[in-house]
């Protein structure tokens, strides 16, 4: 079979005709440097469930992208992050939902996929699961980045003016997840 | 959020999705990029699909699971199941984002709705294209 690979890093929240041309190069980078870690598994033989894990931890571990390292701040100013993987040989899926410490969202959805009875496992028993299986943690400051709370405290403003705002789809710049 | 679908050497499909939600979420609100159907989807016999975007529409209408149902009963192919879903279907009723598909030929689509989509690819042939829009 031939093989192939796409990627996302998201969207809404920052458009190329408001982007610097600095900023631009970084994100262009790190997409290319995503999609070229999970290619070259594919061209190994590598599965495309390695090849899709290996691409996206480039980008949970950028600060560029709403995922692990960079993540939105929740109203309460901490970070809630959801994964989930499938593979379509079988079907069989894994998913993970409000994990708050644990380094690598879509690695533990994987584990959730081949190690557990569960679809979805979600908040403190999914950190407890990961922690049966030795996954890495970290503090949830270690998520943190100064663009993403400055864009909560503007998130916060409009919802003070307006307490639908956060159901409205059209406030693209704090709306996107 | 961030997403990946591949094709490998033995023809199986995936699709992984990761996400830190919406900003200012309260009340341990999911969106859909762990919801399997929504936001995340695969099947060797269809297509794989992994979206962004308003996670409240595309719980909803169920996106990724739509699309690839589509190719397996209306004979469409992905990039016309998907081009439907994101401009037709989801559009009309306020549902912005989109979603990158691939079928079991490699054959990629990347379809969207609004802007600021952050995309990366690498075809069949090798061809590797980057693109902000």
């Amino acid at each position: 079979s031939p093989i192939a690979i796409v990627i996302h890093g998201g969207a809404g929240t920052i458009n190329r005709a408001n982007m610097s041309e600095e900023r631009e190069q970084q994100y262009r980078a790190k997409l290319e440097q995503a999609i070229k870690a999970g290619h070259a598994l594919l061209a190994q033989g590598a599965s495309s469930l390695d090849a899709t894990i290996a691409a996206i931890q480039v980008m949970e571990e950028s600060e560029l992208f709403n995922a692990g390292k960079g993540a939105v701040y929740t109203y309460e100013g901490a970070h809630e992050l959801d994964a989930s993987i499938m593979w379509g040989k079988n079907r069989q899926a894994g998913a993970v939902a409000g994990v708050k410490t644990i380094k690598s969202p879509i690695a533990l959805a994987r584990a959730v996929m081949e190690k557990s009875d569960h679809v979805m496992l979600s908040g403190r028993g999914a950190e407890t699961f990961a922690e049966s299986l030795g996954f890495e943690k970290v503090p949830n400051t270690y998520f943190d980045s100064d663009a993403r709370f400055e864009q909560l405290q503007k998130a916060k403003e409009t919802l003070k003016l307006d307490k639908t705002a956060q159901s409205d789809p059209l406030l693209l710049d704090y709306k996107f997840g | 959020t961030v997403g990946a679908v591949a094709l490998d050497k033995n023809g199986n499909l995936a699709a992984a999705t990761s996400t830190g939600g919406m900003t200012a979420k309260r009340w341990g609100r999911i969106g859909d990029s762990p919801v399997i159907g929504a936001g995340t989807f695969a099947d060797n016999q269809s297509c794989a699909v992994s979206a962004t975007g308003h996670g409240e529409y595309f719980i909803r209408y169920n996106v990724a699971a739509d699309i690839c149902a589509r190719v397996a009963y209306q004979k469409v192919t992905a990039a016309q199941a998907a081009d439907e879903v994101i401009h037709n279907v989801l559009k009309p009723v306020g549902g912005t984002g989109g979603v990158i598909v691939m079928d079991n030929k490699g054959n990629i689509s990347q379809p969207f709705n609004t802007q600021g989509m952050y995309r990366a690819s690498i075809d069949t042939q090798g061809k590797l294209s980057v693109g902000i829009y």
